[in-house]
């Protein structure tokens, strides 16, 4: 209601002639000065609701303001994500950690929550749909990249007695067991290695007894090591460290999920015990033998020869199979 | 009168609760932004 149309001078004109004084009041005035006492009372309830609906009007159209800058906020995340996620697919070698990963995923997710929680208030809640979609889309890419990653994985086989149950498995790289289970689809327990070079090498190995062969052990390798074997590293030692089974040819990862590699050598040390014996009951066979031993290990270095023997064998059993 | 001051006040209350709740949830988001942004960088 307006009453400032209905405004009325209640101004009292004391400019009274003495002829004016002893005239009565018309009842016009009397009407007025009793409205405009009454306007007095109820004008401070009537300022306080204008201040309340210009209040709400400043902070309906500030919420109106927040509300755009807000789905403008989202729609630049999720551009500069989609961005993120182009990135690194083009780039998987130059990939950020895995937490990371992990973290940014969460931001999206929490931020697709508050789009879409937090406007069921009253604000626009048709930004949750397409923020729905967009968490499907980005929980699926992070999956493709770790499939890549995890695409670097080999196994390889190495003879062990059944009675040896330490699965531990000597190849030529030294590793920090940190963890055992046993699995469902096997009775022997299953180990975890992780390279003595973490974390700057991020190769794994997950160990653990065949089940159509006991006396095989699988080894599966994931990863790629960053520094060279520690046999290439000793050139100069006299076999302590080839005490370990080097498999015949290295395990070469590959994108494909596997590559399946055989040890058929014996526990070195046997080897070594009954080499160390022929050398002291024949002297006279000292010279050669020494040469020997230096060009089988100069061949079990080199990675061409593993390779090309690793093929002969396999097609050998490939033949006899 | 009092009634519908009484509503008005109200009204405002739901509004200034929303109005703060946008400006957490702009700031959150401005944070996530800057993180990944960072994070690309």
């Amino acid at each position: 209601m307006d009453y400032s149309s209905s405004w009325i001078n209640t101004s009292l004109d004391l400019n009274i002639n003495s002829h004016r004084v002893h005239q009565q009041l018309p009842k016009n005035v009397v009407e007025n000065n009793f409205f405009s006492l009454e306007m007095k009372k109820s004008s401070p309830k009537e300022e306080s609701s204008g201040a309340l609906v210009e209040e709400l009007k400043r902070v309906s159209a500030e919420n109106k303001k927040l509300t755009g800058m807000l789905t403008e906020m989202c729609e630049n995340y999720n551009t500069l994500r989609n961005n993120l996620m182009e990135y690194m697919r083009k780039n998987p070698d130059k990939e950020s950690s895995p937490s990371k990963k992990r973290k940014s995923d969460e931001i999206s997710s929490s931020n697709n929550n508050l789009m879409g929680g937090g406007e069921g208030g009253g604000v626009n809640g048709n930004n949750s749909e397409s923020s729905s979609s967009d968490e499907d889309q980005s929980c699926k890419k992070p999956m493709e990249l770790e499939t890549c990653i995890k695409a670097k994985v080999s196994r390889v086989y190495y003879k062990q007695e059944s009675s040896d149950s330490s699965l531990i498995v000597k190849d030529g790289y030294q590793w920090r067991k940190y963890g055992q289970k046993v699995t469902r689809d096997n009775p022997s327990p299953r180990a975890y290695f992780k390279c003595s070079f973490a974390p700057s090498c991020t190769v794994k190995k997950k160990v653990q007894r065949s089940v159509e062969d006991p006396s095989v052990v699988v080894a599966t390798y994931e990863g790629e090591h960053n520094h060279p074997h520690p046999s290439q590293m000793e050139s100069t030692s006299s076999g302590t460290n080839n005490r370990c089974r080097n498999p015949i040819s290295s395990a070469v990862p590959s994108s494909a999920p596997s590559t399946v590699t055989i040890d058929w050598t014996k526990s070195k040390c046997s080897n070594e015990s009954s080499s160390k014996k022929m050398m002291i009951n024949n002297p006279k066979m000292e010279v050669p033998q020494i040469l020997v031993e230096q060009m089988a290990t100069s061949l079990t270095k080199d990675l061409n020869f593993r390779a090309a023997l690793a093929a002969a064998i396999s097609g050998k059993m490939l033949h006899q199979s | 009168k009092d009634e519908s001051i009484d509503e008005l006040e109200e009204e405002l209350k739901r509004v200034t609760a929303e109005n703060k709740k946008l400006v957490e949830m702009l700031s959150v988001v401005c944070e996530n932004y800057n993180t990944l942004r960072s994070h690309l960088m």
